[in-house]
């Protein structure tokens, strides 16, 4: 099985702001 | 096609033409015959005394231009009627001396000595002593034979000191003839210094006696048809060719091999793999370039790294680009690893470490694995391992199924 690349829309960026890619 | 090359475009030693360095250059004396009341005599006979003729000084006559005038006249400098006198030649750069020649008008000097600055006219030493007495002029024995102990010194020789011819008698100079080193000249450090001069002075120290020449003492003076000085600019073996500088200025080495500098006397930027040296017929000792994968324009030299390489190379690459690092730009910085699809010089080395899933940007420089936090996977952790699942922190992007 191939796992789905991590999405990055599903995070809860709210805490991570710093970490927020551009997207 | 440039003598610096050969046919297969291999480096090999090379030298600019032999030059006449004095013709077109002022020559200073100390001394000019240059107007009434002055006189001097002279003979028109090499070989009669009853010759002799005098005139007066004339203002332009005379001049020390006429020594490395190419017109084919006999025109002369005279000096005045003195014990002494002396002609400067500034050459303008360090040059290789190989001969200095004086054709004379007057009868020869009984002492004349050579003398050359290596400092542009700061200080001077002696190149070579002519007398008919060494030992009482110069306080030098007559020397024969040079011996390799003393081939940097200046010697004094007897020759060329007679008295006859009477006019256009020669004194002529060659700083390595005689020298033991001389037809290993290219290897010897020692004569490639002894033949280097920025500046050259002759000294007429001592005249045959006026009597002995049939005049008397104020009408006895120095004169030269031509000051000859034949070298080449100093390139160290790596330049054919040494243009004059613009505006006809200080002529300059153009140089091959990938050195630089006045004398060639140094590595090119960037070409610094291994030390500079001068050329020989056997090795060109081309400048050769720091291997630096195409990531770096700068790089530095260190002896210890070349002697530990067995003598094959010791450039340090400076300021690796392109998120390289590396004595040769031949890792990639942290957080960054190489794309094996694409060559080491290839500008294209670039991060692919998942900003959430990896844990930094630190990967493997071999493999390119990221350093994956909790539960991801994937050589660039951008997906749950198995039995994990995408979560909503970005925090902890994967947790345990339940």
């Amino acid at each position: 099985d191939v796992m789905p690349t991590l999405d990055m829309a599903l995070f809860d960026w709210t805490d991570y702001e710093d970490l927020r890619p551009d997207m | 096609h440039d003598p610096c090359y050969n046919a297969n475009q291999h480096p090999q030693f090379c030298l600019p033409d032999l030059s006449e360095l004095a013709s077109g250059r002022l020559v200073e004396a100390s001394s000019t015959c240059s107007g009434p009341p002055g006189r001097f005599c002279a003979f028109q006979d090499s070989a009669n005394p009853g010759s002799k003729f005098c005139q007066g000084c004339q203002e332009h006559t005379h001049r020390s231009e006429h020594l490395t005038d190419s017109d084919g006249d006999t025109t002369c400098w005279w000096s005045k009627p003195t014990a002494n006198a002396t002609l400067t030649l500034a050459l303008g750069r360090r040059m290789e001396i190989l001969y200095v020649a004086l054709r004379f008008c007057s009868p020869r000097p009984e002492s004349l000595a050579i003398y050359k600055s290596m400092d542009y006219g700061r200080s001077w030493m002696p190149f070579q002593f002519f007398s008919s007495r060494c030992w009482r002029r110069y306080h030098l024995p007559p020397t024969t034979t040079i011996v390799k102990s003393m081939e940097h010194e200046a010697v004094c020789i007897e020759a060329q000191t007679a008295l006859k011819p009477l006019t256009g008698g020669l004194v002529a100079f060659m700083p390595l003839a005689g020298r033991p080193s001389a037809q290993r000249f290219e290897y010897s450090p020692i004569l490639q210094d002894w033949v280097t001069a920025t500046d050259l002075r002759v000294s007429f120290d001592r005249m045959h006696s006026a009597r002995i020449l049939g005049m008397r003492r104020k009408e006895a003076s120095y004169g030269v048809a031509e000051l000859q000085v034949g070298g080449r600019c100093k390139c160290n073996g790596h330049a054919s060719r040494c243009p004059a500088g613009k505006d006809g200025g200080v002529p300059q080495c153009d140089c091959q091999h990938n050195t630089a500098g006045p004398e060639c006397d140094t590595c090119k930027t960037f070409y610094w793999d291994r030390p500079w040296q001068r050329a020989t017929p056997k090795d060109a000792h081309e400048c050769v370039a720091c291997n630096c994968h195409r990531h770096s324009h700068r790089c530095r030299f260190s002896m210890e790294l070349f002697e530990l390489s067995g003598r094959q190379s010791g450039g340090i690459c400076l300021n690796c680009r392109h998120h390289t690092a590396g004595r040769h730009c031949q890792y990639c910085s942290p957080g960054f690893k190489r794309d094996f699809s694409h060559p080491i010089t290839s500008h294209r080395v670039s991060c692919q470490c998942h900003p959430i899933g990896a844990t930094g940007a630190f990967c493997n420089q071999t493999t390119g694995q990221c350093q994956c936090k909790n539960g991801v996977t994937g050589l660039t952790c951008n997906r749950c391992a198995q039995g994990f699942q995408q979560s909503r922190s970005a925090h902890i992007p994967c947790i345990r199924k339940l």
